[in-house]
């Protein structure tokens, strides 16, 4: 226990303490926990984001739900452009469904010091597309960026380039 | 970038990267 132990986050335990859902984590050993956390994301912060370690690092991995983007016109207001289901196939209670919009823009905002220090990062966006989805082909790309403010040194190169990606 | 299946049907996509230094 003390070896795995020191694979755990220094804060790990502050992390399941705010857990949505109880983890027994008293009733599990630090092996049985790093797997736990690593096999299975851990929903937090009331649900809007997901925890996780890597398996082979130990690393934090965070998942942010849709509910916690800034996505335009999606704040439930205009179902006939973003409409918010139950999806069963979805870490997070809700999911945002996008019907149709003529300006499609999505804004993810989030803590750094929740991730592990020292490390390398890349941001991914997860999505399903429908059979019948269009507007998303080689012709129509979408910008996309990560950007890390506030930094202590005042290092604005520490965040990637914009670049185009396909979601079709 | 290209999108790439991430398993059970969902997708991802690389938007890019940043050190957490």
């Amino acid at each position: 226990d003390v070896l795995w132990e020191k694979f755990l986050p220094a804060d790990y335990q502050e992390i399941i303490s705010g857990a949505l859902h109880l983890l027994p984590s008293a009733a599990l050993s630090e092996k049985e926990l790093y797997y736990r956390l690593s096999d299975d994301p851990l929903l937090i912060d009331g649900g809007s984001k997901s925890f996780q370690l890597e398996k082979s690092s130990g690393k934090k991995c965070i998942m942010l739900g849709a509910k916690e983007l800034a996505i335009s016109w999606g704040d439930g207001k205009t179902p006939w452009y973003w409409d918010w289901p139950r999806c069963p196939g979805s870490r997070f209670a809700q999911v945002a469904e996008l019907h149709g919009v003529w300006w499609l823009e999505i804004h993810g905002k989030m803590e750094i010091q929740l991730l592990s220090p020292n490390t390398f990062y890349v941001a991914h966006f997860v999505f399903k597309l429908r059979d019948d989805a269009y507007g998303f082909d080689d012709y129509e790309p979408m910008k996309a960026k990560v950007e890390v403010f506030g930094r202590a040194d005042g290092d604005t190169n520490a965040c990637s380039k914009e670049r185009l990606i396909y979601l079709g | 970038y290209f999108a790439r299946e991430r398993g059970n049907g969902w997708m991802e996509v690389e938007m890019g990267h940043f050190y957490n230094g």
